[in-house]
C-alpha cells in the first residue's frame, strides 16, 4: 500500500522576480 | 540617477518544473505552464502587499562568472529604474501577453519540460513590487 504524498503548492508571487529598485524619491 | 542593483537567485527553483502547482491569491489552482497574464495581474490586484510592475529587457549578456549565467538588465516601472539580475541562462521569467521566455529557451525546455519562447531585448516582462513603500 503506497500512502499518497502530498503535492507542493507555490504561491504565484514565488514565479516572479521581485524587482524593488531604490525610490529616488 | 538610475539606481542599479544585481542579484542573484539561487539555483532554479522548483516551481518551474512542467506540472507544478500553482495557488492564485483567490485561491485557484494552475499548473506552472498554464499561467496566463491575467493570472498574474488578478491575483496582484488582489494582492494588498504586491503590485505588478512591468520590466522591459534593455540588454542581455554573458554572465563573466560563468557561461551558465547571463545578466539581464531591465528598465522597471514609471521610474525606468534600471535593475541588472544575474539568472541561470535557463531561468524563465513571465513575458506580458506571451508567457514563459527565458535567454536559452531549449536549455529550459530540455531541464524543465516547460514550454518557452527567446527572451529578447524589448520584451516586458512581468516583475513585482510592494504596494506600499512607507
Amino acid at each position: 500500500n503506497v500512502e499518497p504524498r502530498s503535492v507542493p503548492v507555490f504561491p504565484w508571487h514565488s514565479l516572479v522576480p521581485f524587482l524593488a529598485p531604490t525610490q529616488s524619491d | 540617477p538610475p539606481s542599479s542593483s544585481t542579484v542573484v537567485p539561487p539555483s532554479l527553483p522548483p516551481y518551474f518544473i512542467k506540472g507544478s502547482i500553482i495557488q492564485l491569491a483567490d485561491g485557484e489552482l494552475k499548473r506552472v505552464e498554464d499561467l496566463k497574464t491575467e493570472d498574474f495581474i488578478q491575483s496582484a490586484e488582489i494582492s494588498s502587499e504586491l503590485k505588478i510592475d512591468s520590466s522591459t529587457v534593455e540588454r542581455i549578456e554573458g554572465s563573466h562568472t560563468s557561461p551558465n549565467f547571463a545578466v539581464v538588465q531591465f528598465s522597471v516601472g514609471e521610474h525606468r529604474a534600471q535593475v541588472s539580475v544575474e539568472v541561470l541562462v535557463e531561468y524563465p521569467f513571465f513575458v506580458f501577453g506571451q508567457g514563459w521566455s527565458s535567454c536559452c529557451p531549449d536549455r529550459t525546455t530540455q531541464l524543465l519540460e516547460l514550454p518557452c519562447t527567446k527572451l529578447s531585448v524589448g520584451d516586458v516582462c512581468i516583475s513585482l513590487t510592494l504596494k506600499n513603500l512607507r
